[in-house]
Parts: C-alpha cells; sequence; structure tokens
C-alpha cells in the first residue's frame, strides 16, 4: 500500500 | 534520485532565489501575483506537514524548510515590506475558483482518506493549478519583466523536469504515484504557452509582451 512513507519527492 | 530530480529541485529553488532577489534588490513586487505566493506557501505548508513526523533524508528536509521559509519571506515581503508596490489592481484572479475544486478532488481522489494523506493530495492538485493568478496578471498587463520570465521558466521547468524524473522511476525503480503524475502533467503544460513565448522572444533578448 502507498503510504506517506514512501513520499520521498518535494 | 536522479539527475531529473535533482535538476527539478535545483530549478526551483533557483526560481525562488530569482523571485526573492528581484523583489529585494528593486524593492518592489511589480508584476508578480501575491494571490500565486500565498497560493504556493499553501501548498508547502499542506504537503510539508510530514517534516515532523517522517524523517526521508537530510536533503528532504532541508529543500522542506527552504521551500516553506523562502515562500513565507515572499509572502511577508509582498504584503508587509512592500505593500505599496503590490499591484493588486492587476491581480484579480478569483483564487476560490481554484481552492474549492481542490478541495473537493483531494477528498475525492487521494490515496488513502486520512488528514495528511488528503492535505498532501490536495497541496499536489493546488500546486498544479497555483500559478494560474499569475500568468493571468501577465495575459492582463501584457508583459513581464525579464526577470519575472526568468522567474516563470524555471518554475515550470522544475515541474517538466519531475515528469522525466517520473518516467525514469518507473521504469528503472517501478515506482510510480499517479496523483502526482497527473497534476504534474496538467501544472507542465498549464505553462506550454509561456514556454512558446519565453524561448522566443525572451531568450532573443526581446521583452516579453503578448501580441495585442
Amino acid at each position: 500500500r502507498y503510504t506517506l512513507l514512501q513520499k520521498d519527492e518535494l | 534520485m536522479n539527475v531529473f530530480r535533482l535538476a527539478g529541485d535545483l530549478a526551483h529553488v533557483f526560481a525562488i532565489i530569482i523571485l526573492l532577489l528581484k523583489i529585494w534588490k528593486t524593492r518592489s513586487c511589480a508584476g508578480i501575483s501575491g494571490k500565486s505566493q500565498v497560493l504556493f506557501a499553501l501548498v508547502y505548508l499542506t504537503r510539508y506537514l510530514d517534516l515532523f513526523t517522517t524523517y526521508v533524508s537530510l536533503y528532504n528536509s532541508v529543500m522542506k524548510v527552504i521551500f516553506l521559509a523562502s515562500s513565507g519571506a515572499t509572502v511577508y515581503l509582498m504584503y508587509v515590506k512592500f505593500k505599496a508596490t503590490y499591484d493588486h489592481n492587476h491581480d484579480s484572479f478569483r483564487v476560490e475558483f481554484l481552492l474549492v475544486p481542490c478541495v473537493l478532488l483531494s477528498l475525492l481522489i487521494n490515496h488513502d482518506f486520512t488528514v495528511m494523506e488528503v492535505l498532501w493530495t490536495f497541496s499536489i492538485y493546488l500546486e498544479s493549478v497555483a500559478i494560474l493568478p499569475q500568468l493571468f496578471m501577465v495575459s492582463k498587463t501584457g508583459e513581464a519583466e525579464s526577470i519575472t520570465s526568468h522567474y516563470l521558466f524555471a518554475l515550470g521547468s522544475y515541474r517538466a523536469l519531475y515528469l522525466l524524473n517520473w518516467i525514469y522511476r518507473y521504469f528503472v525503480e517501478s515506482h510510480y504515484d499517479l496523483i502526482a503524475i497527473f497534476a504534474g502533467v496538467v501544472q507542465t503544460i498549464l505553462y506550454c504557452d509561456f514556454f512558446y513565448l519565453y524561448i522566443t522572444k525572451v531568450l532573443k533578448g526581446k521583452r516579453l509582451q503578448l501580441p495585442a
């Protein structure tokens, strides 16, 4: 599942 | 991190520095849309809340702080320090036409219905259209100073470079985020007309003047 943890972009 | 992503981030920082320097050196924010700048500040505020909850890297945190601080500084310079030079008569775009659809869309189409996710999604949608008051202002006055054009070019390039980054990541890392990609495509398309004018006029030393 896509979560905030994987948000490595700006 | 890949070369497109890094170039995109650098273009983004470069755009913000150009804008701050222009306002600071000329002691004026003439030709700049305060509404776009407030929308960008709102974009960073709603997206970078994870600064306090999620640590990605030092680079990531530092950049987030740079975007928050610089957008705050820009809004301060425009609405407080150099308020007298703010051209609000030409900054007449109705921001509720952007804010309301972005709020509704982020509530309807998101990865997860949580406060942080919805705010992140809202910031992605809002960023894609936040430049419209500025582009509207340029079209209303029919011209833009060269420095403002350089700012817009750097700011537009940033998301275009991110599109290349997403293509790269899709093939190399099998990573993709449809919300970010969709909004990034919209954001880049909005700049196309400006890119054309920038390349055909500003780079040839002419002023950016729209045909009457």
